[in-house]
C-alpha cells in the first residue's frame, strides 16, 4: 500500500489544490510500479494552511494573480478565467517535482529490490498509448527477474511491448531498444528499427551491476509520434517471494 | 509436498530498526518543515507482533486548513478511504485539522465494523485536536470533544457515515481482511495527540511509524517562493511509505 501525507504553509485555494494534487499525481505515484498490485488503501493527502502569508490571497485555480483579481463584487471577464497566474504554474512545478521524488523513493525500497529502473517510453501515437507501453515493459515479470539476474534480456523486453493491451501503435520495424547507463556513458542498443545488434555482452553486465538503469524504448521513426512516458519500477528478486509468502500470518 | 515446505522461506520483521547502509542516504538528517504544522507518534501494538515500535501517527495543522485527496480506484476501498472521502465531501474539504495513521492493518475488506473503527479513531483524535487548538470554524466540535473526554468515550452515530462532526482524516496500512484492534488504537490516541511536535525528529519518527515492510522511513522537505509573495519563503513537507502491493492508480 501507498500512503502519502504532504504539508505546505502556502495559502493556496482548495479547489486548486484539488488540481494540483490531481495533475502531480499523474506523472508522480501513479507512474511508480512495484509488483502490479494495486492497493484497497493508497491514498495522498494535501494539506496546505497559509502559514507562511498568514491573511494574504491564496494561490487560485482561476490562475490570477493578486493584482488581477477583481474588486469585490465586480466580475470577472471570462477570458481571464482561462488565464494561468504564474502562481499557480510555479505551485505546479514545485508539487510535482517533489512528489515525483517522493514516489522514486517508495521504488526504491520495493520489496526484495535491489535496483531502481526507470522505463522511457518515446515516440508513440499518445502519451496513453506510451504509457501503456511502459507499463507493460514495467510489470512484467519476466522482464523483473531477468533484471534482477543481471541478465540483458532484451528478448523479453520486446515482448511485452508486444502484448500492451490495446495497443496499434506497435511496429517492430520501426521499434528500437537502449539501455542508458546510470553513469551517464553511452547508451547500450540491443535494437534498432527491429534489428537485434551485435550487444557487448561485457558491457551490459556492467551496465546491469549499476543499481541504477533506464530503458529506453523508441517506438516510431515518425515526426508526427510524439508520445511519451516514464513509468518507475524495479527488479523481482527471491526476497519478495519471501516476504509476502507469508506477510498474513 | 514436502519438498515444497522445504523450500519455503519465512519472513521476520527485523528486530531492530536498523536501516540498510545502502539505504541510508536516503533518509534526511535535517529539514525545513511548514509552519503551523506538528506531527507525532505513537506505539499501539497494531499487530500483534510489533511489541516495540510506533505503529500510530498523526499530522496536523494547529489550524483548520483546505485539504485535497486522490485515493485508490480499486473497488474494494478500505474502511479508512471511504471514510476519508466521506470526512473530505461533507465538510468541502474545509477546514481539515490532519490525518491519523496507522500501520500494521489495513482495515480493509472489514465491512461496517470496519468503517466504525475508522470513525472511531479520526473522531478521537478530531476531538483531541481541537480540545488541544480549538477551532473557530469547529464550535460544534469543540462541544464534543469536552463531552467525549468527560465521558471517557466516543460514541459513534448510529448512521455509520455521519461524520459532521469529523474533519481528521484517517489511513490504515497493513493486513488486509483483518479489524483494528481499535481499543488499543483508542488507547493511545491521547499519547499520539501528546506527541505533537514540529522538529526533523518528530517528522522521521511519525514517517517510521506509518511504514510496514519499507526499510527506511520516506520523508522529504523543501522550501521555495511563489511569484506574487516577494521576500516570503514557503516550506513543503512530505512524508510516504510503500514497498509492497504498488501499482497506484489514485485520483
Amino acid at each position: 500500500t501507498l500512503l502519502g501525507v504532504i504539508c505546505t504553509d502556502a495559502p493556496i485555494q482548495k479547489t486548486a489544490l484539488r488540481t494540483l494534487l490531481s495533475t502531480a499525481t499523474n506523472s508522480s505515484f501513479n507512474r511508480i510500479t512495484v509488483d502490479g498490485d494495486t492497493s484497497t488503501n493508497d491514498s495522498v493527502a494535501l494539506f496546505a494552511n497559509g502559514m507562511a502569508a498568514p491573511g494574504s490571497d491564496v494561490v487560485r485555480l482561476n490562475h490570477l494573480n493578486r493584482a488581477e483579481l477583481p474588486t469585490r463584487g465586480a466580475s470577472l471577464p471570462p477570458r481571464k478565467l482561462e488565464k494561468q497566474s504564474e502562481d499557480y504554474k510555479e505551485m505546479n512545478k514545485v508539487l510535482t517535482s517533489f512528489m515525483e521524488d517522493l514516489a522514486k523513493l517508495i521504488v526504491r525500497d520495493g520489496e526484495g529490490a535491489t535496483k531502481f529502473v526507470t522505463v522511457r517510453v518515446t515516440k508513440a501515437d499518445n502519451h496513453t498509448a506510451a504509457h501503456v507501453v511502459a507499463n507493460s515493459i514495467a510489470t512484467s515479470a519476466l522482464v523483473k527477474t531477468a533484471l534482477y539476474g543481471k541478465d540483458a534480456n532484451w528478448g523479453r523486453i520486446l515482448c511485452a511491448i508486444g502484448y500492451a493491451p490495446g495497443n496499434t501503435c506497435i511496429r517492430p520495424n520501426q521499434t528500437s531498444v537502449s539501455f542508458i547507463p546510470a553513469d551517464g556513458s553511452e547508451e547500450l542498443k540491443l535494437l534498432v528499427n527491429g534489428e537485434p545488434q551485435a550487444v557487448d555482452e561485457a558491457r551490459a553486465a556492467t551496465i546491469l551491476e549499476m543499481e541504477d538503469l533506464e530503458i529506453l524504448v523508441k517506438l516510431s521513426n515518425k515526426e508526427k509520434d510524439v508520445g511519451e512516458a516514464t513509468v518507475y519500477t524495479c527488479d523481482f528478486s527471491h526476497e519478495y517471494v519471501t516476504i509476502n509468502g507469508d506477510y498474513r500470518t | 509436498v514436502s519438498l515444497s515446505t522445504q523450500q519455503t522461506r519465512r519472513y521476520s520483521a527485523p528486530t531492530d530498526s536498523a536501516i540498510p547502509p545502502n539505504k541510508a542516504k536516503y533518509v534526511p538528517t535535517e529539514g525545513t518543515y511548514p509552519k503551523g504544522f506538528v506531527v507525532g507518534s505513537a506505539h499501539a501494538q497494531v499487530k500483534a507482533s510489533n511489541t516495540k515500535f510506533d505503529d500510530l501517527a498523526l499530522i496536523a495543522s494547529e489550524t483548520p486548513c483546505s485539504a485535497a485527496l486522490v485515493t485508490t480506484q480499486n473497488h474494494f476501498q478500505a474502511a479508512p478511504v471511504s471514510v476519508s472521502k466521506k470526512i473530505m465531501f461533507q465538510h468541502q474539504s474545509k477546514s481539515i485539522r490532519g490525518v491519523v495513521i496507522n500501520s500494521g492493518c489495513a482495515n480493509a475488506v472489514t465491512g461496517k465494523g470496519g468503517r466504525e473503527d475508522a470513525m472511531r479513531m479520526a473522531k478521537l483524535t478530531h476531538d483531541l485536536l481541537n480540545k488541544r487548538n480549538p477551532s473557530p470554524h469547529d464550535k460544534s466540535a469543540e462541544v464534543e470533544a469536552k463531552e467525549s473526554v468527560k465521558e471517557g468515550t466516543v460514541q459513534i452515530a448510529e448512521d455509520d457515515q455521519d461524520v459532521s462532526a469529523i474533519r481528521t482524516l484517517v489511513m490504515s496500512t497493513g493486513v488486509i481482511g483483518q479489524r483494528l484492534p481499535i481499543d488499543r488504537i483508542e488507547a493511545k490516541i491521547p499519547t499520539l495527540v501528546e506527541s505533537l511536535g514540529n522538529t526533523h525528529d518528530h517528522w522521521l519518527r511519525s514517517a517510521r511509524a506509518i511504514c510496514t515492510t519499507d526499510t527506511f522511513p520516506k520523508l522529504l522537505s523543501r522550501q521555495f517562493t511563489l511569484p506574487s509573495y516577494p521576500g516570503i519563503t514557503f516550506s513543503i513537507a512530505g512524508m510516504t511509505k510503500g514497498a509492497g502491493m504498488i501499482h497506484p492508480n489514485m485520483a
